[in-house]
């Protein structure tokens, strides 16, 4: 069933946020069933930031997704 | 540290300003950056010369959108700006988003505050996950020098310290939730969510959020001091009273009602007081119990007047409480006392303490 639009809004700022800061892979990610990278990536963040580490797009983690932030990635590399 | 530790080989380091933000006077953006730079140079034995001409190390700049570095600012908030670790060419260069706004206060986004942390990158530094960090990723303002220990800690294992240091006094990092010593300096109820206040952040518990979420007091009411003394809820008036040393301030939500601070003698405590340590307002009756060392008294909100037959001791009137309170909250019937790592929990109708439990057990420790 296609996410209702406010879902598919915050699916995709999560997308782009974990793409930017956490390495995400680009493209488009497939099933959020268990461990795939989308979900892998949320739990990093959510380590990260000391926040429940559930591996779903919740309140908690989606609020620290729209502060406003450094454009330095959180982890590896910068180039 | 990014991987491979990356730093500067010398430690004289230059930089260049290649432009300006047009939302401050060129003077105000070079006291920020020559600021932001002293900020690491005063635990290092870095030295930052600035040119005017040809290649730096770090190459200072403001663009928006996609500014040639294939790496493009969002507009407006998001993203603020970037820098690129030490290294020849892009490395060590800064960029400030054009599309925010720069000042040089509490309003968004300080210069100075972005700037130190940027340059930190620019230094070698990567981010930091401690709350208390100037290495935060998130934005948060400060006031006083913006370093913490984790900050000094990281910069000083890539540079060594500053040889001949001058005197700083970093922040201490973020109040860890489930240190088992944990004390806090007050608690309130607001709206429905419980805010705890301790050192420079507060926690935030709302009943659908399993986690607390911890900020820095700043960054949320950047006019109230750094340091809270105690604070209630009167939800009948649907303001939260803070207080810090001998003023209080009133919240109406998250903004603070005109005319305060305002001094707590106002509310009729004797000049003799200096600081409430603790306050509560009980539904029930409508009085508002304010604690200062062994004391309290009791405020009736409906008359704004003090109840007479006050100062009593906590002793003759909580049997079983500690002598002392720092922090204090009213649930159905029940008076939260905290005092150090220990919570009391007190039945108002029975008279009498029901449990103790441990101070962080309202963090989910």
């Amino acid at each position: 069933v296609p996410l209702p639009s406010g879902d598919k809004d915050n699916q995709n700022l999560a997308e782009k946020y974990l793409r930017r800061f956490y390495g995400l892979p680009a493209g488009l990610q497939g099933r959020q069933g268990a461990s795939s990278p989308f979900e892998t990536k949320i739990k990093e963040m959510q380590r990260f930031f000391k926040l429940k580490v559930t591996g779903n797009l919740d309140d908690n983690t989606l609020d620290l997704m729209k502060q406003a932030r450094c454009g330095v990635p959180d982890i590896g590399e910068y180039n | 540290h990014f991987p491979r530790h990356l730093k500067w080989q010398n430690n004289n380091v230059t930089f260049r300003i290649l432009n300006y933000t047009p939302d401050l006077k060129k003077s105000d953006v070079d006291r920020a950056i020559r600021n932001a730079l002293n900020v690491w140079a005063d635990v290092t034995p870095l030295t930052f010369k600035k040119l005017h001409v040809g290649n730096a190390d770090i190459m200072i700049s403001f663009g928006s959108k996609e500014h040639g570095d294939y790496n493009p600012f969002d507009g407006p908030d998001g993203l603020l700006a970037h820098a690129y670790p030490p290294g020849q060419g892009i490395g060590g260069d800064t960029h400030f988003d054009e599309d925010e706004h720069w000042t040089k206060d509490s309003s968004s986004y300080n210069l100075f505050v972005v700037a130190a942390h940027e340059l930190g990158h620019a230094l070698g530094m990567s981010h930091s996950s401690n709350a208390g960090a100037l290495m935060y990723p998130v934005y948060t303002y400060t006031t006083g020098y913006p370093l913490s220990e984790d900050d000094i800690e990281g910069i000083q294992a890539l540079y060594g310290p500053n040889p001949n240091p001058r005197k700083v006094k970093p922040k201490p990092d973020a109040p860890n939730k489930c240190d088992p010593s944990l004390s806090f300096d007050a608690v309130t109820e607001l709206r429905g969510e419980t805010i705890i206040f301790k050192d420079r952040f507060y926690w935030r518990i709302h009943p659908q959020m399993v986690e607390p979420e911890q900020t820095l007091i700043k960054s949320t009411w950047p006019s109230i001091p750094n340091k809270v003394d105690a604070a209630y809820e009167n939800p009948e008036k649907d303001i939260v009273i803070i207080f810090s040393g001998i003023r209080m301030w009133a919240l109406n939500g998250y903004n603070i009602v005109d005319g305060y601070p305002k001094y707590i003698h106002k509310l009729g405590l004797p000049k003799t007081v200096r600081k409430v340590d603790a306050a509560v307002y009980i539904r029930d009756t409508g009085k508002t119990l304010l604690f200062t060392e062994e004391d309290y008294w009791s405020y009736d909100e409906a008359t704004g007047t003090m109840d007479s037959g006050y100062p009593r001791t906590i002793e003759e009137d909580f049997p079983g409480m500690d002598d002392e309170v720092d922090a204090a909250a009213y649930h159905y019937g029940y008076l939260y006392f905290f005092h150090e790592q220990l919570q009391y929990e007190y039945s108002y109708t029975s008279r009498k303490v029901m449990r103790i439990l441990r101070t962080n057990s309202i963090l989910n420790c």
